[in-house]
């Protein structure tokens, strides 16, 4: 999908800055 | 339904009793005591203090020592509930307590609209979006012209600004997001389900006896 055609919020949930699950990973 | 006899000491010392933070959150006391196995590796990471740090956070987070992130950044001061640049035990459950599955949707809406209010001015504004867009592409050493950002912006306010005055309300907010929900999807962590599994030796430094009544 062309990140164009996306939302920003959508671009901006990506992040791997906002993905928590990382934490749980040892 | 179990009956809890707490006897916090030794390991709690200094923490809230999980006992009242298993009655305030979605955690059952178990639950609370397997967070502080996680806790207490995060917090030990750098300086065993008892308490974690953002440089502990973000090598939680990315596994090494990482430049600086904004969207990390942004969660650890939500985290950091009583704004003492760090988060003590009782700010890491009750934030982590939002993204459990069982959390109420509202909770949910609320903490990600304070993290997309980079200013807390109460709103979403299109500089404050621009600059996470920017943060992304970095962080992805994706390139995307100035342009096609815009473009983007463009597009987001239109569909999310109902009032069109160039900035995203609370209401604003949760329409766009019931309408999106999929934007949500990182405000739920499944690893919360199975939290006691995932950090057993909970079970070993447990000061709380459960009773079945």
């Amino acid at each position: 999908v062309a990140p164009v055609t996306m939302n920003a919020f959508e671009l901006i949930s990506k992040s791997q800055g906002l993905n928590l699950g990382t934490l749980f990973e040892k | 339904m179990g009956c809890f006899h707490s006897k916090v000491g030794r390991q709690f010392s200094g923490h809230e009793d999980p006992v009242i933070l298993a009655s305030q959150t979605a955690f059952s006391v178990s639950e609370v005591e397997a967070l502080y196995e996680l806790y207490k590796s995060i917090s030990s990471s750098i300086v065993d203090d008892g308490l974690i740090s953002k440089e502990e956070f973000q090598l939680a987070l990315f596994k090494n020592k990482k430049k600086e992130n904004l969207f990390a950044n942004r969660i650890f001061e939500l985290f950091d509930v009583k704004r003492k640049g760090v988060i003590d035990f009782s700010d890491f459950v009750r934030s982590l307590d939002v993204f459990h599955p069982n959390a109420p949707q509202e909770d949910k809406i609320d903490f990600s609209f304070k993290l997309y209010d980079l200013d807390r001015t109460g709103f979403i504004e299109r500089h404050e979006v621009k600059q996470m867009l920017i943060a992304l592409l970095c962080e992805s050493e994706m390139k995307l012209a100035d342009e096609t950002i815009e473009t983007i912006l463009d597009k987001t306010f239109l569909d999310a600004d109902v009032n069109q005055d160039g900035k995203i309300d609370k209401s604003e907010w949760h329409d766009f997001v019931s309408k999106n929900p999929s934007l949500l999807k990182i405000m739920t962590l499944p690893y919360l389900r199975d939290i006691t599994t995932t950090f057993p030796s909970f079970v070993f430094h447990s000061e709380v006896d459960e009773v079945a009544t």
